[in-house]
């Protein structure tokens, strides 16, 4: 597999690998699919990356490689940031190697990882027909997890047909913050558009939430979809070739 | 926990 802008995969790697450390990478001829839980079983993460969003790819026969994502990420940290990247395996390989290329032709890295061998198990995502559809700024979501996290470890979201509201409190007191639907829309990935069939009011650990707003360098735009008794949807879209999905259990109010 | 339950019970159903 191969991509033209090997920054693409590293930043897939940093907004994986803080979630999940090791994960199966699911190769066939359609492209590269992941899905992994992380160590508590409260949050799921799935990966799609087409094969046509890559420069070129094969893949003769499917493959299930086991991957460390803290031993890959400390390899992509020596790529250029224009480097092209290429990713291969050879047949009854137990390792996989990884090899940049600078812009101009004049620097060829060439590493090999050691896989694992871990038992993939695969879950099931059904198809969920949400009650509510967010998509804002990647960035201003970073910002409110971030924010919110001041005041509380778990964040209140609420969503009314006027916006959205990020709530959270503990012992210093608490705070919201409330973002209204953009309305005359210039520029579509500045703005806060909510689709909504039925208001809803979750409430999630927001550890998890900033944890998965280390994929947002892959899109100007974060997709959040919210219904009652429903993991939460986090999704990253990767330009051109697929996703980065995030899902997480609501806390239940004992 | 309810949560780990909660979640492995929506993607196990399916």
């Amino acid at each position: 597999a191969r991509l033209l802008h090997g920054s693409i995969f590293a930043k897939v790697i940093e907004g994986l690998r803080e979630l999940v450390n090791e994960a199966t990478w699911e190769c066939s001829g359609n492209g590269i699919t992941l899905q992994a839980m992380d160590s508590s079983h409260v949050a799921l993460v799935s990966l799609v990356m087409r094969s046509e969003g890559f420069e070129s790819y094969r893949c003769d026969r499917n493959m299930s490689l086991g991957i460390s994502l803290v031993s890959m990420s400390k390899v992509l940290k020596t790529m250029g940031k224009d480097d092209s990247l290429t990713i291969r395996v050879n047949d009854d390989s137990d390792s996989i190697i990884i090899a940049m290329e600078s812009q101009n032709q004049d620097k060829f890295a060439d590493y090999e990882l050691r896989l694992m061998d871990l038992d993939s198990e695969h879950l099931g995502i059904p198809d969920t027909d949400y009650s509510c559809a967010i998509k804002m700024p990647s960035s201003e979501f970073s910002r409110i997890c971030r924010d919110m996290s001041i005041m509380g470890d778990s964040v209140l979201i609420c969503t009314t047909k006027e916006g959205v509201k990020f709530s959270a409190k503990g012992d210093l007191g608490q705070g919201s913050i409330r973002l209204v639907q953009t309305t005359n829309i210039e520029k579509e990935e500045e703005a806060v558009i909510i689709e909504m069939k039925e208001a809803v009011a979750l409430t999630f650990a927001v550890r998890y939430l900033s944890m998965f707003c280390k994929a947002a360098p892959l899109s100007p735009q974060v997709g959040l979809s919210l219904s009652e008794d429903t993991p939460l949807m986090c999704e990253f879209k990767i330009a051109e070739m697929g996703h980065v999905r995030f899902y997480l259990a609501p806390k239940i109010e004992d | 926990n309810i949560q780990q339950q909660f979640l492995l019970n929506f993607f196990k159903q399916y």
